[in-house]
């Protein structure tokens, strides 16, 4: 699949959602 | 020995199923699961055989005459069993599941050797939906239903005395089963009744991601994440999936999800083997290996990383295959009847 079908890729992406999430 | 025959694939990787010793249990009743543990006794530690009726739950150690002979046997009056929970890396200490239609209790199982008797602590009770064990001797659940609905991880120690609990935030829709994140030990995923995929900060409880994967399987089960290069490969089965030919009727799927993005993809599915129909029934994902029992009484066995179906294990002369579980060495197979019987097969 290509970038694009899923949308931009984000290594960190577990340490940005929780810095993003309700607590 | 069985494998895969198939002359048009020469190159697919075949693996090989070698029997190498059967046990006999629950002569009673119904075989209702089947597991291994390392137990740890004063006078031997093993790996161990876990074996589940409705009343009773056995744990077997292989005896230097080739038999399997009882260690240690739980018995149930009032509850029936519905099922064992693996615990990952927890020695000498089993988890089970018990209930009608739905899981009411959750039970440890051991032995004190201080008093000598087996003992059977209720951990849980209410209208569990799903629950699962985690590394680190952690065991996840979730209770009651839609806004009602409690998800809590529940830490014990070494001897199964609960340490700590701490709660997830619910999502609204009911979850259906959970499962770890390989590569990700505070992450946890979820799939709901909505098939939605819920992704939590295990550390946290934070509700970090709710995927709707808009499938036309109700009630699907997801049993195994990979976690790689940002994304989520999720392994999925569908039990309750009308039977049909094996080209549109996979065992397994596998589901690519961009968890910053919330996008979802399918990437693979792990059809049939070849002259086999019917459908998934149930099975267990371990490692990078699938097993399924089929609606045709057969077990098969695929490799996730090929896509491909690698053994088949057609029903014996005794009846057809009811249960399939990989032991926690990840490779021995466990093949159960109805009847009790249990098959352990080396798988290579």
């Amino acid at each position: 699949h290509s970038e694009s079908d899923l949308g931009p890729i984000s290594i960190n992406w577990f340490e940005e959602l929780s810095s993003e999430a309700p607590l | 020995k069985v494998a895969v025959e198939d002359p048009v694939e020469d190159s697919q990787r075949k693996g090989s199923l070698q029997m190498t010793s059967t046990l006999k249990s629950c002569s009673a009743s119904c075989l209702v699961d089947m597991g291994t543990v390392w137990w740890e006794a004063a006078d031997f530690t093993a790996l161990c055989v876990v074996t589940a009726c409705e009343a009773s739950v056995s744990l077997w150690r292989h005896l230097e005459s080739g038999h399997w002979g009882s260690v240690h046997t739980w018995h149930f009056t009032k509850v029936p069993v519905i099922q064992i929970v693996p615990l990952p890396g927890v020695q000498s200490l089993v988890c089970v599941a018990l209930g009608g239609l739905e899981i009411s209790e959750i039970r440890f199982l051991f032995y004190s050797s201080e008093d000598g008797c087996v003992k059977q602590p209720l951990v849980k009770t209410g209208n569990i939906n799903a629950v699962l064990g985690l590394k680190n001797r952690r065991l996840v659940s979730s209770c009651g239903s839609l806004q009602d609905q409690e998800v809590e991880v529940l830490s014990f120690s070494e001897t199964g005395r609960s340490k700590e609990r701490q709660a997830l935030m619910p999502p609204e829709e009911t979850v259906l089963a959970f499962a770890e994140v390989d590569g990700m030990q505070e992450a946890l995923i979820a799939l709901t009744t909505t098939d939605c995929l819920v992704v939590w900060n295990l550390t946290t409880g934070q509700l970090l991601r709710k995927v709707p994967l808009g499938f036309s399987y109700p009630g699907s089960v997801c049993h195994k994440v990979y976690s790689d290069s940002g994304l989520l490969f999720v392994v999925l089965s569908h039990p309750h999936a009308k039977e049909s030919n094996s080209c549109v009727n996979p065992a397994f799927q596998v589901v690519v999800l961009n968890p910053k993005t919330a996008r979802s993809a399918r990437l693979m599915s792990l059809s049939l083997p070849l002259g086999i129909t019917g459908r998934y029934l149930e099975g267990e994902v371990k490692g990078a290996s699938a097993a399924a029992v089929l609606t045709s009484g057969n077990i098969a066995v695929w490799d996730l990383f090929w896509g491909q179906c690698t053994a088949l294990l057609p029903p014996d002369s005794e009846g057809s295959w009811s249960l399939a579980r990989w032991s926690v060495t990840d490779t021995c197979l466990l093949a159960g009847q109805k009847d009790g019987s249990v098959y352990i097969y080396s798988y290579t």
